[in-house]
């Protein structure tokens, strides 16, 4: 553990509960892709059934129940307590272009071919591009509330200081390297550009977040 | 068998 992966993760777990603190308060998810929220339950569960057989830390297996747990509850939130308020007609992204070469992708890239590992890679590749229907929702809707700019932040915050983690562990841990999770975590991190230039030039300065039209 | 990367990320 080091302080990049420590922040990134905290600032993954900060987004959540931004998220939540967004719905509960203003009662609606509106402005948040159900098809995102729905992939992030895909990837957490793709991910973490290691919990059952390998244990690496207290704080890795509190983490990842947490992930598992929060996600499942922001996708009830959204489609029992507070369905009414998400418009399916603007989040349109099609998500099997996504799962599919995800999928193949994982059973070409993988530490070892079997069920954990093909998983696992999916789940990274996946999660590096769960985050499209909701840049593709804020790019058709071209403005977004304040709280869910801070919920994407803290989310492409967290991506990004996992890259100063890995570049600290490849020094420090004997040339320790994860081409997968490096590979998508680039990418991943690389999606957030655009959103990252408009979000600390505009909504930091007190504006609201809008795109260009 | 023993994967070459540990996962020991989140």
């Amino acid at each position: 553990m080091n302080v990049f992966r420590l922040l990134g993760d905290l600032s993954h777990l900060a987004s959540i509960i931004i998220l939540l603190h967004k719905i509960q308060t203003t009662r609606s998810c509106r402005g948040i892709s159900f098809k995102t929220q729905a992939l992030y339950v895909a990837v957490f569960v793709a991910r973490y059934p290691d919990l059952l057989f390998r244990f690496i830390s207290f704080y890795n297996s509190i983490m990842k129940l947490i992930f598992i747990a929060s996600s499942c509850y922001i996708l009830y939130l959204m489609r029992y307590r507070f369905r009414p308020t998400h418009d399916p007609s603007i989040d349109t992204f099609r998500v099997e272009y996504l799962i599919g070469p995800c999928f193949v992708l994982g059973l070409i890239f993988n530490y070892g071919f079997n069920m954990t590992e093909v998983f696992w890679s999916f789940s990274i590749f996946l999660e590096s591009v769960a985050i499209l229907p909701q840049l593709f929702m804020l790019q058709r809707t071209g403005e977004a509330e304040t709280i869910t700019t801070h919920y994407l932040a803290a989310l492409g915050i967290y991506r990004a200081l996992y890259i100063p983690n890995w570049i600290y562990r490849y020094f420090t841990e004997d040339g320790v390297v994860d081409p997968i999770a490096v590979t998508a975590g680039i990418v991943q991190t690389g999606l957030y550009l655009d959103f990252f230039y408009v979000y600390f030039t505009k909504v930091l300065q007190g504006e609201k977040f809008e795109l260009p039209a | 068998d023993n994967p070459v990367v540990q996962h020991d990320e989140l």
